[in-house]
């Protein structure tokens, strides 16, 4: 039957309504909730 | 020996690092060095090298104390990868010869810690070492490798960029959980990682979407070969936890790429995994509004998006291989022999054991099946293209005679594959989820059926059912159509036998 | 018989490789025991976010000189937040892959001052980056030639006058006077000199 996902996307970063709904691929920490603990460096773009 | 001499030059790279900016040029004037004196200069040469400063990081991993910078070496070694992929004239060789043959080392030196230490195995310098050369990459090649001075050098990089990922995608697909268990909570990470994935979702002209799918593919095989009915092993668990993020999180950001593969992605896909599948069938296109699909006054006739065909990057017409002529010719001109080659091609020579609800084997080719189901629905969307929808929705026209055929002269086995292929394409307002919403409601009320009738119908409703009772998100077609076949005039299905003999069931559809 | 087996360079990285193919071709019906300790083992030294972080071998000085505190913190902020977004700053331009970050809404509590100081003294940064985003979005835009940062001030004049609004122009002054000054009258915009953010 499945789980409720409204945590599991709570947890990605995702909105449950349609505001505010950005990308999380780009700053995702890892697959798990439990290894997420502290935030990645995204990519990102400096001029000389 | 070599490997010492080999060790002896990336230790001093390593110090090199931690003392000056990598831009500074006595980093460039090192990897000068290296390469006039001979480290690299020779295939042997750099496999050796390749071999002396990865087994250098590895150990200097181990040895470091844990809460310490414990990735010093691994760091030093990925950028040195990336140096020498940008630094370097490439006359004997091409880049990607050369960054292949590096990936062909460390993979064979993983393969060797792998197979050697068993259980004793670490992956994590190996995760950091890919982690990192990622994220290096990544800093060098934004803007189109704006940051390189040389014009020549810039093009060729660009160029190169693809290579570069689907280099590390196939180390990837050889580094499998199936292959590699020891390596399996390091590699999805990694398949997921914030440098690869979007990326590898994002090259131009959809590039890196086949290797995509194949390495989704890997990851749900892992999943379905280790997935029992009574009994999935906790890290089996865990590994469907992390896949289920991950695809809530491809759902979110690229949608169309769940959209244009769900026919390959849902082949391997374990029929239990009901809430996965939903999730990647119930991806829409950006952008797309779509109506509420519990509105009871909604008719799927109306909606705008049904016109639309969806895009499909796989084409199913490939895994039809002996059915393709007998599926194309009949829906040309149907015949009864075409017929009969059809419903008696799509077995398989011999049982295979399946994890499905309610079964334990399955006898047909389920890929086959899919493969059918959806080539004809492409090809519906195609005529009604060309011609009218009147070609299409029609019980005599050829496409849909083929499926009811299969219907027809299957045993329950067959129908309930066929039914499930045909729900995988009940999806978001489109020109498939329209069709097979028409085909589904016609094969529940025809009255062509004969004794076979109540089965068929009790597929339908179960195949439906199924996919709705589940948390959510459940599909935009799936909803429509089971709301059809409970709107629709006459008995009510809640006074049809095989609903009244499950009362839980009865139940479920009377709240509905 | 290929003759890369016979390579004594590829010893025994290749054998065990092949190995490894062995349950892709003929994969275990149920999980052999020993891979069920090799997948909890994998499961044990799952790799977290640190080890996914950007790596930075060298760790820089501040670009330019400054006085700082020796309990100046070293180190990068990481933290997790999953507050929801600020609606109100949900211009699309900004609703970026940075906005949902601990560190980028931080940074849109920090005053000029805090963001000025991070985008001259962490050159070639994730930081400096955040700190130019975040004055973009306020509105300031950089100038390449100067190097300085650049306001736009429009100042609706009240009905009646020859114009409806006057503009001038702020900047800061990071060189000497680490303040916000007024642009001359001489000065002219010409939009080739701004970074376009």
């Amino acid at each position: 039957l499945g789980i409720d996902l409204t945590p599991v996307l709570h947890s990605l970063g995702i909105p449950s309504n349609q505001q505010g709904r950005h990308r999380v691929l780009e700053t995702f920490q890892s697959p798990w909730v439990e290894t997420s603990r502290s935030e990645v460096e995204p990519r990102f773009f400096v001029p000389e | 020996t070599d490997q010492e001499k080999m060790s002896l030059v990336f230790t001093e790279w390593v110090k090199l690092l931690q003392r000056v900016p990598d831009d500074d040029i006595s980093v460039v004037v090192f990897i000068r060095q290296m390469i006039e004196k001979g480290v690299l200069s020779s295939t042997e040469g750099m496999v050796k090298f390749t071999n002396a400063a990865l087994e250098l990081s590895v150990s200097s991993f181990k040895e470091s104390d844990p809460t310490s910078d414990v990735f010093i070496a691994t760091d030093a070694f990925s950028k040195l990868i990336v140096k020498l992929l940008i630094l370097q004239e490439f006359t004997d060789m091409t880049r990607a010869d050369y960054f292949k043959l590096m990936i062909s080392v460390i993979t064979m030196v993983i393969s060797e810690d792998h197979g050697r230490m068993r259980e004793g195995f670490n992956e994590r310098p190996y995760f950091r070492l890919i982690s990192s050369l990622l994220c290096e990459w990544e800093c060098v090649s934004g803007h189109n490798f704006i940051k390189m001075g040389d014009q020549q050098c810039r093009s060729e990089l660009v160029e190169f960029n693809f290579d570069f990922y689907n280099i590390i995608a196939s180390f990837l697909h050889s580094t499998q959980p199936i292959a590699f268990p020891g390596f399996s909570f390091a590699w999805i990470t990694l398949i997921s990682h914030r440098m690869f994935l979007p990326k590898m979702l994002r090259l131009p002209e959809k590039a890196g979407w086949a290797k995509l799918v194949l390495l989704f593919t890997d990851l749900l095989k892992f999943m379905a070969q280790y997935t029992k009915k009574n009994d999935v092993p906790d890290a089996v668990s865990v590994v469907y936890k992390g896949a289920l993020r991950i695809f809530l999180a491809v759902a979110n950001d690229a949608p169309g790429f769940l959209v244009e593969n769900h026919y390959e992605l849902l082949n391997n896909l374990p029929h239990v995994y009901m809430q996965l599948r939903n999730i990647i069938l119930s991806a829409i296109p950006k952008n797309l509004v779509v109506p509420n699909p519990y509105d009871p006054n909604l008719v799927i006739d109306d909606v705008i998006g049904c016109h639309d065909a969806p895009t499909v990057f796989y084409d199913p017409v490939q895994d039809l291989h002996a059915l393709k002529k007998p599926v194309d010719n009949y829906l040309r001109i149907p015949s009864t022999s075409l017929q009969r080659a059809i419903t008696t091609g799509i077995f398989k020579p011999e049982y295979q054991k399946d994890n499905g609800i309610g079964y334990d084997t399955v006898s047909v080719d389920t890929k086959l099946i899919n493969a059918i189901v959806f080539h004809v629905g492409i090809e519906a969307a195609l005529e009604k293209h060309k011609t009218t929808a009147t070609a299409i929705f029609n019980t005599k026209s050829s496409y849909y005679t083929l499926l009811a055929s299969l219907l027809n002269d299957g045993n329950s086995e067959v129908r309930f594959h066929v039914v499930q292929a045909i729900a995988n394409q009940l999806r978001y307002p489109n020109a498939h989820t329209h069709w097979f919403n028409y085909v589904l409601k016609n094969f529940f009320f025809a009255e062509d059926w004969g004794s076979n009738k109540a089965e068929i119908q009790e597929i339908i409703v179960r195949t439906l059912l199924e996919r709705i009772v589940t948390n959510k998100p459940h599909c935009w077609g799936a909803v429509v159509t089971f709301a059809d076949l409970l709107k629709a005039p006459g008995a009510s299905i809640t006074t049809f036998q095989f609903i009244k003999d499950v009362p839980e069931v009865e139940l479920i559809i009377k709240h509905l | 018989q290929y003759s890369a087996f016979q390579n004594p360079l590829f010893s025994p990285g290749l054998n065990y490789w092949l190995e490894t193919k062995r349950t892709l071709i003929q994969p275990h019906d149920t999980m052999p025991s020993e891979m069920a300790s090799q997948l909890e083992s994998s499961l044990l030294n799952c790799p977290d976010s640190l080890d996914a972080d950007t790596p930075s071998l060298h760790q820089d000085v501040l670009s330019m000189p400054h006085p700082t505190s020796i309990f100046f913190p070293n180190e990068t902020i990481r933290l997790v937040s999953n507050d929801p977004i600020d609606i109100s700053r949900n211009h699309p331009k900004h609703n970026d892959i940075y906005s949902g970050t601990s560190l980028a809404r931080i940074m849109s509590k920090f005053d000029l001052d805090t963001l000025f100081f991070i985008f001259y003294h962490y050159q070639g940064s994730y930081e400096q980056f955040l700190s130019a985003r975040e004055l973009t979005i306020r509105g300031w835009q950089f100038n390449k030639v100067n190097r300085c940062w650049f306001y736009k001030e429009v100042e609706k004049l009240p009905p009646g006058m020859e114009q409806s609004e006057e503009i001038s122009w702020r900047y800061f002054d990071y060189q000497k006077s680490w303040l916000a000054r007024r642009c001359g009258a001489e000065f002219v915009y010409r939009e080739e000199e701004f970074e376009r953010i």
